[in-house]
């Protein structure tokens, strides 16, 4: 999989996809959701989409993508190649989603959840297999939160489609499953091959799963947490895990619209009880709207 | 270990003697109370010293993190303020005296710099009245002339206020948050009372309050 | 000049870490 795009740029997102084949123009095809990536502290998520005709379905099941789940990172490999050979009926589309992205969209101001991200990053694939000209009639989508919610807002955007959410889609319809491998495979190699644009001395690529629980992964992210930068961008600043080990080892840090400042207009209250000097008159707004005020001392 | 990042000029002792550069602190001309100003020898001028001092800003200076993320900037500024501050106080004896004997101040001794500023004289004449005996000059200071040269002075800041787009209407939160259309509607008298309040904050409060009336 | 106040005044790998860009 040619993953160079996102080794040019890691901090945002990156689609890629197969070309469409032919015969998925013209027959009724059957499109499958899924993500990999969800869970881990560190590395991208990645969703991804798989389609083919209806009528191959039967081809797509012989291609053994049974629940991917049960698949090692090799046969995963190797499925997703002999996707690639069958590209004449199957076709798929990837949107891998970097940490950066997860942890800004996280923790903005205006708060963007990872659901809702998931969701419009799911409806969207759905949207370019469309845009692409693919004959989609129905879809299956391994759940993310409530699967009613989830199917009835999937419905909604997408009418003319049959749309059915699922928990465990991936182990129930072998086109989910095949999305899965692509999404996993995705993810494995942009992990491995992750470029840090941090130019970190000593670093050691042995991180483990990345899942939070790992071992490997956790005294990995103890290792490598900056006090003032916090990690490398390859970890999900806004995972609790890594707060937690942010909120120990690193500095802290005041934004204009941190929390704090509601406990300091507190303290102002107070103050108007201790003069600020006799006639101590407030520098002209020219200068208070600058935040310049005299030099007492260097 | 609080760092900070300075001109070549002001760093290194030798050559901040050779510029002539000294931080002094003198008597903030609205307060009276000692505030920190740059004083040039080669090029005999003053200049005011103001801290930018925002909450929440910090400082990467090398490889190394600053909290505070203050900056101190230096500002050309007309030494008569300063002057003026000692001229009224000898004024009140309501006689002409010599400028060295007027200019000292033993809290503020580094105000006799200011005798060193270029055309001192010439400057004087906007404030003082002068008489000249045995060729050395004797000066007092008139209140109708400083008036007549702040007046001049509001006018000047009102043409800058003017070219500088900047906004005197109502209070807006921040000036960086300002469309530059509301400016035209910025009426004259918006203006002047900017001005007057912007040099307010470098004369004594009467006269401000004589120079509003003015 | 950052627009956020990091509480100490410390060393730190700004080159490894900061990218300034306009």
């Amino acid at each position: 999989m040619d993953l160079s795009e996102l080794e040019k740029d890691n901090t945002g997102r990156c689609r890629l996809s197969s070309p469409v084949p032919a015969v998925c123009r013209e027959e009724p095809c059957v499109l499958g959701v899924d993500e990999a990536g969800r869970g881990p502290v560190l590395g991208p998520m990645v969703y991804a989409i798989c389609y083919c005709p209806q009528s191959r379905l039967t081809d797509l099941e012989a291609l053994k993508v049974a629940d991917s789940k049960t698949l090692s990172e090799n046969e995963r490999d190797r499925l997703f190649l002999k996707m690639e050979e069958d590209r004449d009926f199957v076709g798929w589309a990837l949107d891998v989603l970097s940490p950066n992205l997860i942890s800004t969209s996280m923790l903005g101001r205006v708060k963007y959840n990872l659901n809702s991200l998931s969701h419009d990053t799911a409806s969207g694939l759905i949207q370019y297999a469309l845009d692409q000209g693919v004959n989609v009639t129905q879809v299956f989508v391994d759940t993310v939160g409530l699967a009613e919610t989830y199917q009835e807002r999937l419905q909604k955007r997408f009418p003319d489609i049959t749309v059915t959410v699922k928990a465990k889609a991936d182990a129930l319809y072998p086109v989910v499953s095949a999305a899965s491998i692509c999404a996993k495979v995705a993810r494995d190699q942009a992990v491995k091959s992750w470029q840090f644009v941090e130019k970190v001395q000593d670093l050691d690529a042995d991180y483990g799963s990345g899942y939070p629980n790992d071992p490997k992964t956790k005294a990995w992210l103890r290792k490598h947490v900056e006090p003032v930068f916090g990690f490398p961008q390859l970890v999900r600043f806004s995972w609790r895990t890594a707060q937690a080990i942010l909120e120990k080892e690193a500095e802290g840090v005041t934004w204009e619209d941190s929390a704090a400042e509601e406990q300091e207009g507190s303290r102002k209250i107070t103050s108007y009880f201790q003069s600020e000097g006799p006639q101590a008159r407030p520098p002209h707004r020219y200068f208070q709207e600058r935040g310049l005020e005299s030099a007492t001392a260097l | 270990l609080r760092r900070k990042v300075e001109a070549e000029c002001l760093k290194d002792a030798s050559k901040k003697m050779k510029g002539g550069l000294m931080f002094i602190k003198l008597a903030n001309p609205c307060s009276g109370e000692g505030a920190i100003y740059l004083f040039s020898m080669c090029l005999k001028q003053l200049f005011e010293i103001k801290i930018f001092k925002e909450k929440h800003h910090s400082w990467f200076i090398n490889e190394s993190v600053q909290s505070g993320g203050l900056l101190h900037f230096a500002t050309p500024m007309d030494p008569l303020f300063l002057l003026l501050h000692y001229l009224i106080k000898a004024g009140k004896e309501e006689k002409f005296q010599p400028l060295d004997q007027v200019v000292m101040d033993d809290i503020f001794p580094d105000c006799i710099l200011l005798l060193k500023v270029l055309e001192l004289e010439k400057l004087l004449h906007h404030v003082t009245d002068e008489k000249e005996i045995d060729n050395k000059k004797y000066y007092k200071y008139s209140k109708e002339k400083t008036l007549k040269w702040l007046g001049k002075k509001v006018n000047q800041t009102v043409a800058a206020l003017k070219a500088n787009h900047v906004s005197v209407g109502a209070r807006v939160q921040s000036a960086a948050f300002f469309s530059g259309d509301q400016v035209s509607s910025d009426k004259e008298e918006d203006y002047i009372r900017y001005a007057h309040g912007l040099i307010s904050d470098y004369i004594p409060k009467e006269l401000s309050d004589n120079l509003s009336k003015y | 000049l950052l627009p956020c106040e990091v509480l100490a005044n410390r060393p730190a790998p700004v080159q490894r870490f900061f990218t300034p860009a306009i």
